[in-house]
């Protein structure tokens, strides 16, 4: 079954990732995770729901609610958070690369 | 739950990268986002709206506090510092990402989502799920698609297609529900307003985060020198509001001073309407009542007659021909009615149902939603195919299906309204309160009634 990437869809898949927050020493049934957007590689910056970080707000959520809030420092969050970040195979890996637009052909490396 | 995966994480069959270790930088989050959410979703609307969140791994919270705490959080975002990983290689094929500036694609435009269902609980089976929608709404950087995200897509991208691969939105909150009807629209925060603020927020960091800020993806469109404000399809404009006393719906123009829409929604004859277009903004004009379908009719139909022309809206051309499978979109101010502006949502037409060859009933699988009634029923070129008159309702549950619903096809309606229109005669329309038994059985969703075998004797 062939794969329909238009540019879009490469763009899209490239720049998806999982976020994961947990507690240092946790396991992990017991944390939170999302999706999230990877804007740049190298380095790395990634933007995705700030929903996964409430539980571990030092002053408790009220204060998002303060209207002009426009952003909190990462620091707002306790010391005891861990946050990792998980991908696709990226075009370059060799895992990842798949000739776009030739579905079920390939060039395999000489 | 209890799924363990029990070999190394494959995605898609590859394997996933490992996990990285990421440092919060900030939480962040779009003030203009959260007036359009109170305003749409808050104060006497709030009681009627249910948001799907990503709850932890296996817990399912129900206490209210922490239901309020969500519908904080909801409009809320992080960025985040990933920490290098030697072995990464340099990634040459990358498409530098881009960011649609706020307002260029238009309602009706295609769009890609994609996030991963339960966030990290199944990442090999789950990440980068993808999934195509059009943007339905937009009030300020609040969007709305009907693309079907779900809860753990949280903060996922929402990508458009022209420009290709722009991000133009992250998701905040995959499902919600109004009052115990699941919407089937997706709520997104604009990702262009985010991001300002994520430049302007590093910047009064620490020096070393403020440097990130060079790396935060550019708003396309003057680089890329492509025109910043798509019209969008410009047939949706045809799409009209209908207030008459107080009920409200939608309606559709079909010559410069008639408008179609549902009886229900217009149910008396020389009753008062009051029409406002999609454009200009704020505009409104009265009409009345000329010609509404007796209530024993299965044409849930009412034509009204405007006091003046309405300026600079584009007149929909109707079909003649309906092909089962093709894209469509139905335009209407279901959900929101008038708080903002029409909703566009998109599907295919499920089927046409006939009876002797003549197509009496169209089905789709748009969403469509209380307030949605009377509003049309396009082809992808802008045809206009149908009279949105119903979704579904299970009689015995309660329970409400947006994606399947049923609408008038023009080819019923157009020889009537040209009458009416050119003439101002109503017998074309009065035809549709004496249609045959075998139309009356299909709109009550019954099934037809067997032949009677005739008697031999």
């Amino acid at each position: 079954m062939g794969r329909q990437c238009g540019p879009d869809m490469r763009v899209a898949e490239q720049a998806g990732c999982v976020v994961r927050a947990s507690r240092a020493g946790q396991t992990e049934a017991g944390s939170w995770s999302c999706s999230g957007v990877i804007l740049s590689r190298s380095p790395g910056l990634v933007l995705c729901h700030g929903g996964i970080f409430f539980p571990f707000m030092r002053a408790g959520s009220g204060v998002l609610t303060a209207a002009a809030t426009a952003f909190l420092p990462g620091d707002s969050c306790s010391d005891d958070l861990r946050v990792h970040v998980q991908w696709g195979p990226t075009a370059s890996s060799p895992e990842g690369r798949v000739k776009w637009g030739r579905p079920g052909l390939s060039t395999p490396q000489c | 739950a209890g799924l363990e995966p029990v070999q190394p994480a494959r995605h898609h069959g590859r394997p996933l990268k490992p996990q990285h270790p990421a440092e919060l930088l900030l939480l962040l989050s779009c003030p203009a986002f959260r007036a359009h959410f109170g305003r749409l979703f808050g104060r006497e609307a709030a009681e009627q709206w249910r948001f799907a969140s990503a709850a932890r791994y296996s817990e399912v919270s129900e206490d209210e506090e922490e239901e309020e705490d969500q519908l904080r959080a909801l409009s809320w975002f992080a960025l985040l510092r990933v920490q290098p990983d030697p072995e990464e290689e340099e990634d040459k094929h990358e498409t530098a990402l881009a960011v649609a500036p706020l307002g260029t694609v238009p309602k009706g435009a295609p769009l890609l989502a994609c996030g991963s269902p339960f966030g990290a609980f199944c990442p090999d089976i789950f990440l980068n799920t993808v999934s195509r929608g059009v943007l339905s709404n937009a009030t300020g950087p609040l969007l709305l698609t009907d693309a079907r995200c779900l809860p753990g897509t949280e903060g996922g991208g929402v990508f458009a297609v022209r420009p290709p691969g722009a991000l133009v939105a992250l998701v905040a909150a995959p499902l919600c529900w109004k009052s115990g009807e699941w919407v089937g629209l997706t709520v997104l925060c604009a990702a262009a307003p985010l991001l300002r603020i994520a430049h302007n927020a590093l910047g009064l960091l620490r020096t070393s985060a403020a440097s990130l800020a060079s790396l935060l993806p550019p708003e396309v469109g003057t680089r890329w020198g492509l025109p910043l404000r798509d019209p969008g399809p410009t047939w949706a404009a045809a799409a009209v509001l209908v207030e008459c006393g107080t009920i409200w719906g939608s309606g559709v123009v079909v010559a410069p001073r008639l408008v179609v829409t549902c009886r229900h929604v217009a149910p008396r004859e020389a009753s008062r309407v009051l029409v406002r277009p999609t454009t200009p903004k704020n505009a409104k004009i009265w009409g009345h009542v000329v010609f509404a379908t007796q209530e024993t009719s299965p044409y849930d139909i009412s034509v009204v007659s405007l006091e003046e022309d309405l300026e600079g809206v584009p007149m929909p051309v109707p079909t003649e021909h309906f092909h089962e499978g093709e894209a469509v979109s139905v335009v209407g101010f279901g959900v929101f009615g008038q708080a903002c502006g029409p909703s566009v949502t998109s599907g295919i037409l499920s089927a046409v149902v006939q009876v002797d060859d003549t197509p009496v009933m169209l089905q789709t699988t748009c969403a469509v939603h209380g307030g949605s009634s009377g509003g049309p029923l396009f082809s992808c070129s802008g045809d206009l195919l149908g009279i949105v008159a119903s979704n579904t309702r299970d009689n015995n549950t309660g329970a409400i299906y947006p994606h399947l619903n049923f609408s008038i096809p023009i080819t019923v309606l157009q020889p009537a309204l040209q009458q009416y229109s050119q003439a101002g005669d109503l017998r074309g329309l009065q035809e549709l309160d004496h249609t045959t038994e075998p139309v009356r059985v299909v709109w009550r969703l019954q099934r037809p009634q067997a032949e009677t075998p005739q008697s031999k004797l």
